[in-house]
């Protein structure tokens, strides 16, 4: 099936299952006025809100094409108070391309994922110790901070000391 | 669950119902999803039996009815809409991810143990629908379906290769038995899901090459398929159109992936209609992407002190199938061996390349291409071969060519003899289409092409050789390496007298053609 | 005589692989290109 293609031009035509010329002729050009469109094979490109809430029409109601851009991204990096844009991007746009790109800065200032705690962590200094296994040392890693009597709860910077970061957890 | 088809569709439009919702909830749709498919399982729908077949069978019936009755309601579709109708589409090509992806499989089961199957379900309800529905047939819920799959699939974790070969053949397979000869009506949509960048590329690259078969076996469906239409060099809008479409995806693979055009010449120049020249030209002139080939219009450019001229092409077609499949490869090696003069061999070789009267309108010709075709690059390996070999011994004096080299211009001879017209321009084309990048066929062809011209007793013989290098030059380009060098030498070597021949000048136009074509040959 | 195949919409001269942008054999416009990416199974 896979070798030569057969012993005379259009052999397969003489094979099951096969339609004449003239048939094949008109299916053809049915087919013509139904061929795909380039939108048939867009995914649903615009970020569809799960629960979708019902703004303003002076609200932007689709998101601006420039979160698709990496250089937006990048742009975001470089500035601490894009900071906190990166981490808002990355934990709540879970499996878009934004996250992708905030994931991708994010490793470029130096943040490392920790699998199992699902958190961003950063040296603070060098590491105490470092085996091929772990790494062990003092770290700014990003959480949200939960207590009803702080006004300030949401997401911050803290810092942990005699944190030992296994490798085995590394994203 | 109830086997019998009415009650059995009322049982699985609820579960596609829920499994609809389940799409919609917004964070945890993971352990939502892993619970559904886990429930599918355990009611036995996912046994990979006939009850799994009629279960997908019944969910891509309602998924397509869905897409009709939208399209219905509004036949010309806004962009936004064109979602909507491929809302229950893209939800069954979501589930049948999820469950793959999430179903439970035995110890040693494969993961993707179900996607053969359902592939087949696909399949067979793409060619029932057709069937049934011909000019209404609509083949866009299809295509959108094998698009989330290709889309979702290729996203697969790219370290298991095996999976991703896995789920490549299995496209492939249903793709090849969707192929435009059994689904006329899918041509448009198969084509564009077969070139598809997430598709094709990955057949070619990465898997150490195993699914170049696989795209090979598709390409020569799709020649197969146009071939009937493209035979006469005018074609109607509708088949331009499909022509078009062919000679791009000719040019992503000559571009990207010359190596697979190069290594695949031969079975496609059988199904390739002798009027597509510039077709033709274009898988022809394909050359590695390691070769830099040297401009054929240098000046005293010494073609046989090319390393590159000493190295055998590599051919992964199989160029003696056709030869064995007419019982005629024992009589050729043969006569190879012993080139016996009283043998009938050389005297039958045209009434063997002869079709029976009854395929000869189907085909097109009374002759059989592919035999041809097979016949003179067949022998041509073998004198190659030998020739190399008595270089390498050096010590036999050139005289004493092998049996077999004589063998092989006696086989040449005897056909430019022979054969009619039609026959001989059918295996001068067989000559020609081994004129590609350097290499010992190139080589070894244009020097017996040039020598069938000297050799030739009757001018006609001579102008019909000159005629098939020269319709494959006029041709807008691209143009094989090996075509080009085998003309410039014509036309420049005294010992050819080409210029003195009377076809040269017979009549204006041909005059300015001839200048017009050596011109741009330098 | 055939066509002029850089008529056809695709940059044969580019030095980049054509098939990533390809889009379709019967557009000549090359895709948007969706943008490639995988997201760990741990971001989400």
């Amino acid at each position: 099936d896979l070798g030569a293609v057969g012993d005379s031009i259009g052999g397969a035509a003489n094979s099951g299952g096969m339609h004449d010329h003239l048939y094949n002729l008109q299916m053809l050009e049915a087919a013509f006025s139904k061929r795909p469109s380039s939108h048939d094979s867009e995914r649903a490109k615009s970020y569809t809100p799960r629960h979708p809430t019902v703004t303003p029409s002076s609200y932007p109601q689709a998101q601006a094409p420039i979160v698709n851009n990496p250089a937006f991204w990048e742009r975001l990096g470089l500035d601490t108070l894009g900071t906190d844009t990166l981490f808002f991007a990355f934990y709540h746009q879970p499996n878009t391309y934004q996250q992708y790109l905030a994931a991708k800065e994010l490793k470029k200032q130096s943040w490392r994922y920790h699998r199992k705690y699902n958190t961003w962590f950063q040296r603070h200094e060098e590491p105490k110790i470092a085996t091929d296994e772990f790494e062990k040392g003092t770290y700014v890693y990003f959480d949200f901070h939960v207590s009803n009597e702080d006004p300030n709860q949401g997401w911050c910077q803290r810092i942990k000391a005699d944190f030992t970061f296994e490798y085995g957890f590394l994203e | 669950m109830e086997p019998d088809a009415s009650n059995f569709q009322k049982q699985v439009s609820p579960l596609f119902a829920e499994w609809y919702q389940i799409c919609e909830v917004s964070s945890g749709f993971d352990n939502a999803c892993m619970r559904f498919v886990l429930q599918l399982h355990q009611s036995g729908l996912l046994r990979g039996d006939d009850i799994t077949d009629r279960f997908f069978r019944v969910l891509l019936e309602i998924s397509v009815s869905h897409f009709g009755e939208v399209v219905q309601q509004s036949p010309k579709q806004p962009p936004h809409l064109i979602q909507t109708s491929f809302l229950a589409i893209d939800s069954y090509a979501k589930l049948v991810y999820s469950i793959l992806k999430h179903c439970p499989v035995d110890q040693g089961t494969s993961k993707l143990f179900l996607l053969p199957k359902i592939l087949v379900v696909t399949v067979r309800s793409i060619q029932k629908d057709a069937d049934e529905k011909k000019e209404e047939f609509n083949p866009r819920p299809y295509y959108r379906l094998f698009i989330n799959w290709l889309l979702d699939f290729g996203s697969l974790d790219p370290v298991h290769d095996g999976i991703n070969f896995q789920v490549l053949s299995a496209f492939a397979n249903a793709f090849h038995a969707l192929q435009p000869l059994k689904v006329p009506a899918f041509s448009f949509a198969w084509l564009e899901l077969v070139s598809h960048r997430t598709f094709m590329p990955k057949l070619l690259a990465g898997n150490s090459q195993k699914g170049w078969p696989l795209l090979h076996r598709l390409l020569v469906d799709l020649f197969q398929f146009m071939e009937p239409f493209l035979r006469n060099a005018e074609m109607g809008e509708l088949i331009r159109f499909l022509y078009k479409g062919t000679l791009r995806v000719l040019l992503v693979l000559l571009h990207d992936f010359p190596e697979f055009l190069c290594d695949y010449h031969f079975s496609f120049c059988d199904v390739i209609p002798p009027s597509c020249i510039q077709m033709r030209n274009i898988i022809l002139s394909a050359f590695p992407r390691n070769m830099r080939l040297p401009d054929p219009s240098t000046p005293n450019l010494k073609i046989d002190l090319l390393e590159e001229m000493s190295q055998a092409p590599r051919i992964l077609s199989d160029v003696d199938a056709v030869l064995k499949a007419k019982q005629m490869k024992a009589d050729v090696d043969e006569y190879l061996r012993t080139r016996q003069q009283s043998s009938p061999f050389l005297s039958e070789l045209k009434q063997r390349f002869l079709l029976p009267p009854s395929e000869v309108t189907h085909a097109g010709t009374c002759y059989n291409v592919p035999l041809i075709n097979s016949l003179v690059l067949y022998v041509g390996i073998q004198a190659v071969q030998l020739l190399q070999a008595r270089n390498r011994s050096q010590s036999q004096p050139v005289s004493s060519d092998p049996l077999a080299i004589k063998a092989a211009l006696d086989i040449f001879q005897t056909l430019m003899r022979d054969l009619d017209t039609e026959g001989r321009y059918l295996f001068l084309n067989a000559i020609a289409n081994q004129l590609r990048y350097p290499n010992t066929q190139t080589h070894y062809f244009s020097v017996v092409l040039l020598y069938l011209f000297t050799d030739a007793h009757q001018e006609i013989a001579q102008e019909q050789i000159t005629r098939v290098l020269l319709e494959r030059l006029i041709v807008n380009r691209p143009h094989p390496w090996g075509l080009l060098i085998t003309f410039i030498e014509l036309i420049k070597n005294p010992g050819y007298n080409f210029w003195n021949r009377s076809f040269t000048r017979c009549a204006p136009e041909i005059e300015k053609l001839f200048e017009s074509v050596s011109r741009s040959c330098g | 005589l055939g066509i002029d195949l850089t008529t056809l919409g695709l940059n044969l001269n580019s030095s980049e692989n054509l098939h990533k942008t390809f889009a379709s054999p019967w557009s000549e416009e090359p895709a948007k290109g969706e943008p490639e990416f995988t997201i760990p199974e741990c971001y989400h």
